[in-house]
Order: C-alpha cells, then sequence, then structure tokens
C-alpha cells in the first residue's frame, strides 16, 4: 500500500497536485458549459497541435481554468440605511492555486437571476433596480458602520427581465491580492429597490419570503464565480526549447 | 565485420499502445473528464543500418554503426518520443471548484531513434 501511495503521490504531483483531491460529499456541482466547451474544443483533432498553454478563449498565458465558486453569504438589512436593500457578500477562495502558479486572468461573473411574481409585471415596465459592487479593504469590527471599509468597483442600474442578467469584470490585480494570505475580505453586492416604491412594502426577496403582489418584481437571486486562469510554469514549457 | 542478428518487424522503435484508465487507479471520483487516455510509449530496436523510417538523428546513425563494430563497448540508440500531444483534463478541486488544466506532452504520438 506504501508502495502504491508514493507511485500515486509522484503521478499527482506530475499532473502539479499536492494530494488526490477529495470533493466534498456525493451533490456534485454541475460542470459550467463554458468549461465543457473548452475542454471539448481542446479534445479535437486542430487542438492537439495549438499550444495549451494559452487559453484562446481569454487571450491570456494559462494552463489551469478554474471556476472558483463563491462562499460568501447573503446578509439582508445590514446596511442601516436601506432595510430593504439586498447585501450579498462574494468570497473566492484563491488559495486554492498553488504558489508557483502564475495569475494571468480573474474574471469575475454574477447572474442576477429575477422570478417574476406574474409576466403581465413585466408588461409594464418594470423599474429599474440599482446595483452596487464594491470591494471590502479590511475586517468590519462590530457595531462599526460596513460602508467604511468598502471600495465602490461598479455601479449600475439594471432592469428585472426573464433571463438572468449577466455582469462580467476583470478582477486580476484584486484577486492578485487576495492571494496573499490575510488580504481576502471579499466583495460586497448591494441591490437596492427602485426609490419611487416604498420601502415599507418591499420585502428582499428571500427564499420563503412572500412579496407584496401588487408589485410584480423581486429582488433577484445572485449566482456569482470567479473564473481564474493561471500558468505553472513547470508544466509550460516555451515553445522554442521544444 | 558485425553479426547482424535478424530484426523482427515487431522489435523495431515505434510507437505503442498504452491506454491509461483512471478508474485502474481509483481516481474516477474526482476526474470529470476524460474517463482515461491513450498515452502509449515507444519500444524497440534501432539496428544498424538504421532506416529512414526510424526517424534517426545523424548521431543516431552513427552510433548504430559504432554498435554493429563495437555491440559490448558502445549501445545501440534508444527508442523515444519524438512528436507528443497534450490533453485536458476536468476535474474537482478540495473545494468542489471545477478545474479544467490542460498538460503538455502526455500522449507519444511518433517514436524515433536517439
Amino acid at each position: 500500500a506504501e508502495d502504491r501511495n508514493t507511485r500515486e503521490r509522484l503521478f499527482l504531483s506530475s499532473l502539479g497536485l499536492s494530494e488526490r483531491p477529495q470533493p466534498a460529499g456525493s451533490h456534485r456541482r454541475p460542470v459550467p458549459s463554458e468549461l465543457w466547451r473548452m475542454f471539448r474544443r481542446s479534445e479535437s483533432i486542430q487542438a492537439r497541435d495549438s499550444d495549451p498553454c494559452t487559453v484562446s478563449e481569454y487571450g491570456v498565458r494559462g494552463n489551469i481554468i478554474r471556476h472558483v465558486q463563491d462562499q460568501g453569504r447573503l446578509v439582508s438589512g445590514w446596511s442601516s440605511s436601506c432595510q430593504a436593500c439586498l447585501v450579498k457578500q462574494l468570497f473566492f477562495n484563491v488559495s486554492v492555486l498553488q504558489p508557483v502558479e502564475l495569475l494571468s486572468l480573474a474574471q469575475l461573473e454574477i447572474r442576477l437571476h429575477w422570478k417574476p411574481l406574474r409576466p403581465a409585471g413585466f408588461l409594464r415596465g418594470p423599474r429599474a433596480v440599482s446595483m452596487s459592487l464594491s470591494k471590502v479593504i479590511r475586517a468590519t469590527l462590530r457595531g462599526a458602520d460596513p460602508q467604511a471599509n468598502r471600495r465602490l468597483l461598479l455601479s449600475r442600474s439594471i432592469r428585472p427581465q426573464l433571463e438572468p442578467t449577466a455582469i462580467a469584470m476583470d478582477l486580476t490585480p484584486l484577486a492578485d491580492i487576495w492571494r496573499k494570505p490575510g488580504h481576502n475580505y471579499g466583495l460586497v453586492v448591494e441591490l437596492s429597490p427602485p426609490l419611487s416604491v416604498d420601502p415599507d412594502e418591499l420585502t428582499p426577496f428571500l427564499p420563503g419570503n412572500a412579496f407584496p403582489l401588487e408589485e410584480a418584481w423581486t429582488l433577484p437571486l445572485i449566482e456569482a464565480s470567479l473564473v481564474v486562469v493561471s500558468l505553472n510554469p513547470h508544466q509550460c514549457h516555451s515553445r522554442q526549447r521544444r | 565485420s558485425a553479426v547482424h542478428l535478424p530484426v523482427t518487424p515487431s522489435n523495431i522503435c515505434k510507437a505503442r499502445r498504452l491506454y491509461i484508465d483512471f478508474k485502474d487507479v481509483g481516481w474516477q471520483d474526482w476526474i470529470i473528464a476524460p474517463p482515461g487516455y491513450m498515452a502509449n510509449y515507444c519500444h524497440g530496436e534501432c539496428p544498424f543500418p538504421l532506416s529512414e523510417s526510424l526517424n534517426g538523428t545523424n548521431h543516431a546513425i552513427l552510433q548504430t554503426l559504432v554498435h554493429s563494430l563495437d555491440p559490448q563497448g558502445t549501445p545501440q540508440p534508444g527508442c523515444a518520443p519524438i512528436r507528443l500531444s497534450p490533453i485536458s483534463m476536468l476535474y474537482y478541486d478540495n473545494n468542489d471548484n471545477v478545474v479544467l488544466r490542460h498538460y503538455q506532452d502526455m500522449v507519444v504520438d511518433e517514436c524515433g531513434c536517439r
């Protein structure tokens, strides 16, 4: 058994893995269609002559593409200034990258899944929801104003729609900072209802909450992932040398 | 003159089939795709005179000549990969993230005498 483990460890390390991954539980995350597409493309014959250390889909050098899932939590009523707002922390554990890997790209992908109460509601031309994305620059001490530790990255006015609203943003420099231990405080997404609607009528769309019938809009479900492309220089010889 | 042992066709240097099945090493629980892949390997003799099909370098041709004159002193050239292809693997990491990884030089396409 010891010999078998040694062989396995040697093979895994040649694949750039320090140990055999033990994914949690039986529930398997679905594979993002984008990764399936890239995998299928790499299996095609012409791909065998292309450079496996360049990710043409993103136009960057790299041989490892990770869909790092969000581990943040939903925080409602966080900001005292807006009880009806929906606040979601986003946290991506980028320490999964090995120290030897060079980060080429970290692209944040957010999808807002709107849940229409009545499709007619959308015919009336739903009012826009304002969305802000901020980075958290330090831990928020108990009782302190969370806003003080945030730096705005993106602010947008979004109209609810039947298909998910997709937002992408290049966060490569920020993700590089997150790789340093103790520097990753994540992000915060805040969705606030249209100004014209009386906040008392609103109930942030949290699973299980009913929302006012006369309003046909809801605060959406927020789904986020970070597409991280990195290059392992030990596994990517420069073409000339070959 | 050196005695040339007859080289049967199967001994000649060429790529041989080798299929790596990840299930054989119990990796099917974390590797999403592929279930395995054709890695192949090189094996075989590089006899004198080195024919064109053995993709020999000038040095290998010289070495087979010396080997045929002095089999004990100088070995035959080796049978090694001269063209390789990459593969890609989709797998779950320890954080249940989905990872797509490209690996260079994982499939032996062609062998030659070196």
